[in-house]
């Protein structure tokens, strides 16, 4: 998945995330176009019982914009990285709007992840301290080894944009 | 003039040199921390060659959607693991706060599928390769829905960079070398290894990417307007294709596929309105999380000392919920009528957030409902 932030200079804002699922897809892919093919039903799995022709597989995709005409502020923000799309971008937003870091702090701070079967999963770089008092607490560790969430976004407050790629895909904005 | 009155006007001027530089390094520090990183426009993508892509359309006069999609045709080749023209997209677009558009052009179940499909579905999360997980792709319908109703620039010109990208090539980014080297084995065993193979070893950072096949489609669409892709020869290539790798896509799932505009979901967050796309996007999930932390009245002090430690939990006991709710989402037009307003709702928070106690609970206290995780 990836997930694009842009403003244009009229005040248009757009937020939008694209993806052919998981890495590389299906892995079908067409010699004659060169398109790789998507393997989006297996969405579905541990989601549904049945399915149906012409149905749209549920999606972690939230391609988002905020506005507050008080502040001024717009902010356009998603993510890519699956199930953990939802829980990466909350925390970049709580970072940002309610604990006052700036954007591109607000979206490097590690994250906490919750699977399916609620083991809590941190981030390599989690305070190892905060983690262990978690831990105390009774919550249980997950085992999850790979972190492929990115969050991008663009916030503009005034006339003032600042805008930021995830470093964690090695990302780097662009703009004027 | 007396010794003591030469010193005392040496004190006066160095107190006042003094004064002068502390006051012209404290007028720098201002103006840094205020100075704008930009003050017209910007794009944030995944890679920096992409963010410049899609600049540039905006600095040629295009709008946000032009600049979105130029940078999107770019990163399905510098980011090809992730996305592409094969797979589906959604759009938020704000104009202004009274007109925010969501279109969707998520992939759907094709008409012909594997009925027991789902059997196939792994207990854990797996990598799940194979013609019959292939949905409709709905990338470039939703390429075409925002360029009718927001684009500026011609539909042609936005192809331009990542058809020159293609054709010409371009060293293989690191990130790519990463998933190419963690994918290796299946990777020289696919048709994938035609692109992204040397001598039949995966390539490495550095070696020349190129996609002259792609160059191609992408320069037949833009040439011939979206449709291209979904009737005609391009279609019946690809459906020859995806048949050839036992798929079950036809020509006359690619003619009905269509992107969806829809108003995006208003919901109020403090000073902000945040505007989320509807089901069967995660939006709800998002909004619910949001609201039931926003009754904890986080602020700075809240990721400090002990306070930490209770905000994390809070964060924790509130993606648990979120998860057992994850069974809501799913495309409303085969929801057999479901109510899902409550996700988005404030007295759902607040009663869930009640029930948010001070040490973790049984599993089952979440609702949650066994579902795989996914990597996409």
């Amino acid at each position: 998945t990836s997930h694009l932030s842009v403003i244009d200079k009229d005040g248009m804002a757009v937020s939008v995330t694209s993806t052919i699922n998981q890495m590389f897809g299906s892995t079908v892919y067409s010699p004659r176009t060169g398109v790789i093919l998507n393997n989006e039903l297996a969405d579905f799995c541990g989601r549904a019982t049945k399915i149906s022709a012409g149905e749209q597989p549920p999606s972690s995709m939230v391609p988002t914009v905020l506005y507050s005409k008080p502040q001024k502020t717009v902010l356009v923000v998603g993510g890519a990285g699956g199930s953990m799309i939802v829980s990466s971008v909350a925390l970049a937003i709580m970072n940002h709007i309610w604990m006052g870091k700036d954007l591109k702090d607000a979206i490097s701070a590690p994250v906490v992840f919750v699977d399916s079967s609620n083991g809590v999963n941190f981030e390599k770089t989690f305070d190892q301290a905060v983690k262990e008092k978690l831990k105390a607490m009774g919550h249980k560790e997950g085992k999850l080894q790979h972190f492929f969430n990115v969050v991008n976004a663009i916030s503009k407050q005034g006339s003032c944009i600042t805008a930021v790629s995830d470093a964690r895909k090695e990302g780097k904005a662009a703009g004027y | 003039m007396s010794k003591s009155k030469k010193r005392v006007r040496c004190c006066v001027c160095f107190a006042l040199i003094c004064v002068i530089l502390i006051s012209i390094l404290l007028i720098i520090l201002l103006v840094k921390s205020n100075r704008c990183e930009y003050t017209q426009a910007a794009v944030a993508a995944d890679s920096e060659i992409c963010s410049d892509v899609g600049r540039n359309i905006l600095q040629e006069g295009g709008s946000a959607v032009d600049g979105a999609i130029a940078a999107l045709l770019c990163t399905s080749l510098v980011n090809p693991q992730s996305m592409g023209l094969g797979g589906g997209a959604i759009f938020t677009v704000f104009e202004n706060p009274d007109h925010v558009k969501v279109i969707n052009g998520r992939e759907r179940v094709p008409k012909v599928f594997k009925r027991d499909l789902l059997n196939d579905c792994p207990q854990n999360t797996a990598l799940l390769p194979g013609s019959q997980w292939i949905g409709v792709p709905g990338e470039i319908q939703a390429y075409k829905k925002a360029h009718d109703v927001y684009g500026k620039l011609p539909w042609k010109t936005l192809f331009k960079p990542a058809i020159k990208l293609a054709r010409e090539g371009f060293p293989l980014p690191s990130v790519l070398e990463k998933y190419l080297f963690f994918f290796q084995k299946a990777m020289v065993n696919s048709s994938l290894c035609s692109v992204f193979c040397k001598d039949n070893k995966v390539l490495k950072k550095g070696d020349m990417l190129q996609y002259p096949e792609l160059a191609k489609t992408m320069e037949i669409i833009a040439d011939k307007g979206p449709d291209a892709f979904y009737e005609g020869k391009l279609a019946e290539d690809l459906i020859q294709d995806i048949k050839s790798a036992g798929g079950s896509l036809s020509l006359e799932d690619l003619r009905s596929m269509q992107a969806e505009v829809k108003d995006a979901l208003p919901v109020q967050l403090g000073d902000y309105t945040m505007y989320i796309p509807p089901l069967p996007a995660s939006g709800s999930l998002l909004s619910f999380i949001l609201n039931v932390m926003k009754g904890y009245s986080l602020r700075p002090e809240s990721m400090k000392g002990e306070e930490e430690i209770w905000t994390y939990h809070h964060i924790i006991e509130t993606l648990k919920f979120a998860n057992g709710l994850k069974k809501y989402v799913k495309d409303p037009a085969f929801s057999d009528g479901n109510d899902t307003s409550h996700l988005v709702s404030l007295d759902f928070a607040d009663k869930v957030r009640a029930m948010i106690k001070d040490e973790p609970q049984p599993l089952q206290y979440y609702n949650v409902m066994p579902s795989a995780d996914s990597m996409g």
